[in-house]
This record gives structure tokens, sequence and C-alpha cells, in this order.
């Protein structure tokens, strides 16, 4: 454990608070991609399936309960609370075109052909495109509340802390994670455009909006 | 050796 994963990982636990909080206290889902929130539930359960078969620490096993629990409950708060408050109608993107090529790919280039080991390298191409539904849902509607940027920015900060970790680890624990850091990097991308609004906008106290 | 790719990120 390292500076920049501890605070990576912090990140992304302040997202999901910040995420519900915008759901309870708006008591509304809009804006958000139950698509983008069901492919997390996807990525989590994949990936920590491990919690049957390997301990790392006190701290591992919390996060990862934390991140399957809290992200079905979001799911939850999606489909059945605030079910009216969603408009799937502009929540399209086809979930197919992420999940097909990561279940390729995941086959193709993995560690060790192991059911396990497949999921978990499926957990990670998964994850690094699993944003593309919200941002997708952003673009089309040009605009987004401003606890919704907080939750994105949060969220693309903890995968950009990452990056950092991994240099880290590179050159006190000489551990490289290849599949990990490609889709680290693709994922963290994918952001580039969102943070871009999101610093010269919304932390200048702007509303988010995009160019007509 | 079952940690050798260590997985032990989130």
């Amino acid at each position: 454990m390292n500076l920049f994963r501890l605070l990576g990982d912090l990140s992304h636990l302040a997202s999901i608070f910040i995420l519900i909080h915008k759901i309870q206290t708006t008591r509304s889902c809009r804006g958000i991609s139950f698509q983008t929130q069901a492919l997390y539930v996807t990525v989590f359960v994949a990936r920590y399936i491990d919690l049957f078969f390997r301990w790392i620490s006190l701290y591992n096993f919390f996060m990862k309960i934390f991140f399957i629990a809290s992200s079905v409950y979001i799911l939850y708060l999606m489909k059945y609370r605030y079910r009216p408050t969603h408009d799937p109608s502009i929540d399209t993107f086809k979930v197919e075109y992420l999940v097909g090529p990561a279940v390729v790919l995941s086959l193709i280039f993995n560690y060790k052909f192991e059911f396990t080991e497949i999921l978990w390298t499926f957990s990670i191409y998964l994850e690094a495109v699993a944003i593309l539904p919200q941002l997708f849902m952003l673009q089309r509607t040009g605009e987004a509340e401003t606890i919704t940027t907080h939750y994105l920015a949060a969220l693309g900060a903890y995968r950009a802390l990452y990056i950092p970790n991994w240099i880290y680890r590179y050159f006190t624990e000489d551990v490289v994670d290849p599949i990990a850091i490609v889709a680290g990097l693709v994922q963290t991308g994918l952001y580039l455009d969102f943070f871009y609004v999101y610093f010269t906008k919304v932390l200048q106290g702007q509303k988010f909006e995009l160019p007509a | 050796d079952d940690d050798y790719y260590g997985h032990d990120e989130l």
C-alpha cells in the first residue's frame, strides 16, 4: 500500500458516497446511467470473487465488500426506489459493445487460462470502458448537475491516482501488472475531455454545459 | 504460485 493507491481508493469511496448522496437528496437518479452502474456491479462481482479463496488484508476485504454492496444498493435505488426518475430513452448505449469485446479480450490476453483469472481480467477490461454509457448520456444531454460532475471527477481521480501508484510500485516493489496498467491508462484517458470541462467550468463555479 | 500476479489492488 502506498499513498497514491490509498488516495485512489479513498477517492473511489468518496465517489460512491457522492452518488448515493445525490440520489437521496435530490430524490432522483436523473442524469445517472443505469447501464454504467450495472456494469460496475458486474465488474465488482467478477473481480472480487476471490473473496472466497484469497485473503489479502482486512482493508482489502472490507473495501471489496463495500464496493459490491454499495453498487448493488445503487442499482436498487435506481431500479425500484427512484425508478420513475430514470429516463431509459437517454440511456441507450449498447452495453453489448463493451461486454462482448471485454469477454473476447480477456480470453486472449490474460496471465493464466483459468476461470477466476479470466474473470479478473474481464473485470479489468470491462471497468476500463464501463463509464462510457454515462459519458455518452452526458454528451447527449449536454449538461449535468454539479453533484453528478463531482461524482464523475472523484471516480476519474481514483483511476488517475492508480497510475502514480503503478510507477511507485515498479520502483519500490518491482511489481508490474501490464493488464491493469494498459486498461487503467485507457480508463483514465476516457475522462480527459470530462476533466477539461470540469476544471475549466465546474471548479470555476459555472454549470457543467457542453458547447452545443 | 497463486499470488504471483498479486491482484492485491481493488
